[in-house]
């Protein structure tokens, strides 16, 4: 089972890109679970008409006491459209505890419950504006072999990039993820796609791809469907299928060299 | 002492207002204090022109087993410029336990140390992506008696604010913070005054004041320095002043009600 985990600060582009990607593996026959690590639970909306119910929300409900054998797959995995399997790990109330708990909780009982049996591939969709307890998860328990992250060129969406790398370093040398590579996503935000191959390259990696700012990303956004299926034919759609292939076949994932805040700000002076 | 928190999404301009409204103050001749409680530890690069070790930092060098008595005030507290007195509680490296653990030490330490000695207004500066571990510290433990939520009209800022505020309401009855108000930060993302008006009502608080998009903020961010600094007589330097003064004199902190996913979705639907 190739299993991906795609890292990146909130709002840049994570959620677009991996529902895009589940979506053009399900166009090849693949059986694809996406597993949403972001407290707001809404990485699967782009899939799956209903909002379901998260994992932390499944075991609140039956007490946890009870213990995991007590929960069925299909109360916690939900097939979407395009036959991709759904899960969302939710989050905690803001304020009580850790707010990656629901990650680790998810991560725990996916695996106890054997809700992996029969998937090609699982995509976790994690956020990484901070890379501690629950958010680390995906890096450290090998639940994923490679981790792809997103970024713009803005200083901040970078400075989240070379963070999650850190974290990349931390368990990668007991059998935690590699980095596959950089997805650079315009985004709206300024252009400056030298900034990022520049950052993707000292760091010992590599652009695997690029998205540009696109109006029928944000039509498909509003008709909660990926570019995928809204607009099959499109430029777009293509570009997606181009990186899903690309991720899929990518042999060369790293241990990264995480950069010093020095060289951090100096990529973003020279954009 | 005057005790005020400001918390809102990363990159949302909460360095920017703190350092100028304590510029503000100091211009007025308060002795301020800011503490930076972002584990980027760049809350204070405005004020003072070295960059100052985090508490996290002094703790990890001294070895933490000899505890706090060893800790003199000096080596944690930095003045800057306008007199204003600099503390940035850093955080771990990431994928090495709660990014908030900096904000737990030091917030401890500085209370212990007797840091806060002559000083009549101390503001915080805290993450608001996620309001857990070390973050929702200056919520709960009385360290601030009023926080205000640096919002844009972007939804993702929208409900981080939302998710803070669930984090006042979480630690309000046990002598936690009360919402002082929103400060709505245009901050190049579309606007929206309505949308920012709306959620502010409907929490049962009021937008304080609003920042325009300016190029003299960036040009002193460029400069390294505060717009009251960097263009005093500018008209931006002018809001800041009289944002500073109503979050001085405001009487009106509530416990504020924190809306539900479909109310929040509203919003953003209707903008
Ligand atoms: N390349 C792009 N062009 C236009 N809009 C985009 C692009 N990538 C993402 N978006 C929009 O940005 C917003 C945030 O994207 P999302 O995938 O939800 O981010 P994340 O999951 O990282 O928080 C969504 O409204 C999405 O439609
Ligand atoms: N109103 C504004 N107009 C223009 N630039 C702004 C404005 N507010 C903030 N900025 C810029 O946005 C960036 C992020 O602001 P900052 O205060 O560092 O955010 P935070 O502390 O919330 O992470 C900085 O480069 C800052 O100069
Ligand atoms: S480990 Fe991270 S997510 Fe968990 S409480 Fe600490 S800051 Fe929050
Ligand atoms: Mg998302
Ligand atoms: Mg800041």
């Amino acid at each position: 089972m190739k299993r991906i985990a795609f890292y990146g600060k909130g709002g840049i582009g994570k959620s677009t890109i991996v529902t895009n990607i589940a979506a053009v593996y399900a166009e090849r026959g693949k059986k694809v679970m996406v597993v949403g690590c972001d407290p707001k639970a809404d990485c699967t909306r782009n899939l799956i008409d209903e909002e379901i119910p998260t994992v932390l929300d499944v075991m609140r409900e039956r007490g946890v006491v009870k213990g995991y054998e007590e929960i069925d797959v299909s109360e916690v995995v939900y097939e979407g459209r395009m036959g991709i399997l759904c899960v969302e790990c939710g989050g905690p109330e803001p304020g009580v505890g850790c707010a990656g708990r629901g990650v680790i909780v998810a991560t725990d009982l996916l695996r106890r419950i054997g809700a992996y049996e029969g998937v090609d591939v699982v995509l976790y969709d994690v956020l990484g504006d901070v890379v501690c307890g629950g958010f680390a998860m995906p890096l450290r328990e090998g639940l994923a072999s490679e981790v792809y992250i997103v970024t713009s060129a803005d200083f901040l969406a970078i400075y989240a990039a070379n963070n999650i790398c850190k974290g990349i370093v931390r368990y990668a040398s007991r059998g935690g993820s590699l980095l596959g590579g950089i997805i650079y996503n315009v985004r709206g935000s300024f252009e400056n796609a030298q900034a990022v191959s520049k950052f993707a390259s000292l760091i010992g990696s590599r652009v695997i791809g690029s998205i540009p700012n696109s109006k029928i990303i944000s039509e498909s956004e509003i008709a909660s469907m990926t570019v995928v299926e809204y607009a099959p034919s499109s430029d777009i759609a293509q570009i997606f299928r181009k990186l899903a292939e690309d991720v899929y076949r990518n042999q060369n994932a790293v241990v990264p060299r995480p950069l010093s805040k020095e060289a951090l700000k100096e990529i973003a002076m020279n954009s």
